[in-house]
């Protein structure tokens, strides 16, 4: 989303790599994530909290990231999750 | 590091809180109870069965942290993560809750900014079990706080997270699995949890007796707490070896099952294998799964390889784990692992050096040594050794019982206590004066 600041988006791929929406970014390599990835992942994540799922760091989509909850992440490894080879 | 949930190859769980909140306005029972309740959430439906210990080696190990805690899931401070556990598996730390003591947690309270500890712990217990996150919006298991989820006591999980549970370990018998509950709840205050014991208002009977001038018939250590037994009352000692109360328990109004003609017991003691409590009484002996007979008994002593005529004593050594019996200057070790007594007993006690022939009752306590009662004295015998140590017997009323010297607590004796220390002009704080009543709190 345009109106979003570079903290906000950072925030937001910190949140989605915690909960288990990215891969974490690999700290060897640099690997950065894809727009794709990142819009995918928000999605998952807005279905997941029961939002529209637009795919956009939207307003509602800020808000339930600063909703408290629980420390473990909503997608396991290992689960049916497609992995990117 | 966190995989797919798996689940729990044992039914008996053991917990404890291990660290509580530093800054709460809930005391350490509260915590307690509210961890107790947020699992019996989850044991109601499941054959799971939950006991707390005291000691080091629990399943659930309950953590309030901050921070960085060293288990690569650092709390954030007010908001953000509030808790997590660990999920069922071999690894050391499975099962593990911890909660964040930067939050402000609350039970039964309007502050809208606050965490309520139990809808947390329902949902944290819910991982150590082995169910994951859902998006279901009905679910338990949702990621985010929902707020308050009203009375522990009265708590129904929602059912679709009872049909995961029950997917992972099956229906709890007694449980129908095909009666979808009705899902509105009631609006009803949530009311202050208690311990799982029956905390009676009814006064305490004319028989009570005075716990500073008796020989007890039975004590043990259940649940890391300490209880004294005598005649048809019992009292309690946290794992602080703190009283809980002045005032006797009725043991039928607490330990439910047992006759009600029973006027005393002989010994008790927990099972180590199973946490289960044994209550003996002459040639008879009740199995209790925590404060409830289960079926099936009495059944005789001769089941455990004992004379009829029972026990004195019984008590589990915590050097090898198993259970000694005592009765009349003889004693035999038995496996409740196997289930069988061990050969070449009976022996006789005078190998425990230093510690009287007959016996009230003997206890493991939590620092590793074990107390043997007769009278109004007791033994200490540390560790491994067979021999009690120097600077015993002391008196139990004064160690255990908050007893001083000269000092009674029945009825009539605060009475004459009371008006004698009156007659003297003294003012030390009584325990009964002007018609009140005064508790030892503990926390």
């Amino acid at each position: 989303a345009p109106s979003l600041t570079a903290e906000q988006i950072n925030t937001g791929v910190d949140w989605l790599s915690k909960f288990g929406y990215l891969p974490p970014p690999d700290p060897a390599t640099g690997q950065l994530q894809t727009k794709e990835a990142l819009t995918n992942a928000i999605k998952a994540m807005q279905r997941f909290g029961g939002l529209q799922d637009t795919g956009e760091l939207d307003e509602a989509t800020l808000l339930l990231m600063k909703t408290p909850r629980c420390s473990l992440p909503d997608l396991m490894e290992g689960g049916t999750r497609r992995r990117k080879r | 590091t966190i995989t797919t949930p798996s689940k729990w190859s044992k039914r008996h769980l053991s917990w404890r809180v291990r660290t509580f909140p530093k800054e709460s306005r809930l005391g350490h029972d509260t915590v307690r109870a509210l961890m107790y309740y947020a699992l019996k959430v989850w044991s109601d439906i499941t054959p799971l069965n939950f006991h707390e210990v005291a000691g080091t080696d629990a399943d659930i190990q309950i953590d309030f942290s901050k921070a960085d805690h060293n288990d690569g899931y650092p709390f954030d401070g007010p908001g953000g993560t509030v808790a997590h556990a660990f999920f069922p598996g071999d690894h050391h730390t499975a099962g593990d809750t911890h909660f964040d003591d930067d939050e402000a947690w609350i039970f039964r309270s309007t502050d809208a900014h606050g965490m309520d500890l139990f809808a947390v712990a329902v949902h944290e217990f819910g991982h150590a079990i082995g169910l994951a996150h859902t998006s279901a919006t009905e679910s338990i298991m949702r990621p985010y706080y929902q707020g308050p989820v009203g009375d522990p006591l009265k708590y129904d999980l929602p059912y679709q997270d009872k049909v995961r549970a029950w997917q992972l370990y099956g229906v709890r018998e007694s449980v129908s699995h095909t009666i979808r509950p009705d899902v509105t709840r009631t609006a009803d205050p949530p009311v202050l949890p208690e311990l799982p014991e029956n905390r009676s208002t009814v006064p305490p009977a004319r028989d009570a007796p005075d716990r500073c001038n008796i020989h007890f018939d039975a004590v043990a250590q259940i649940r890391g707490e300490a209880f004294f037994f005598k005649g048809k009352y019992f009292w309690r000692l946290t794992r602080e070896k703190h009283l809980v109360s002045l005032r006797p328990a009725q043991i039928h109004r607490f330990w439910r099952g047992l006759p009600l003609n029973l006027d005393s017991v002989d010994a008790v003691y927990e099972r180590p294998v199973d946490h289960k409590i044994v209550f003996f009484k002459g040639d008879k002996y009740w199995v209790f799964k925590d404060n409830n007979a289960e079926e099936g008994y009495p059944r005789p002593v001769t089941d455990f390889g004992l004379p009829l005529a029972g026990v004195d004593a019984a008590f589990v050594w915590a050097h090898n784990e198993k259970t000694y019996f005592f009765k009349d200057g003889q004693y035999w070790r038995y496996d409740d692992h196997t289930r069988q007594m061990d050969l070449g007993y009976p022996k006789d006690t005078v190998l425990w050096k230093g510690v009287p022939t007959f016996l009230d009752d003997a206890m493991r306590w939590s620092d590793g040594a074990s107390y043997f009662f007769k009278g109004k004295e007791y033994w200490r015998v540390k560790d491994s050794d067979v021999e009690a140590e120097e600077g015993y017997p002391r008196s139990i009323g004064r160690d255990w019982l908050l007893c001083t010297e000269m000092q009674s607590d029945s009825p009539a004796s605060d009475i004459n206590t009371t008006e004698t220390r009156f007659r003297q002009g003294q003012h030390h704080e009584s325990r009964s004066e002007n018609g009140y009543e005064v508790c030892s709190c503990t926390s």
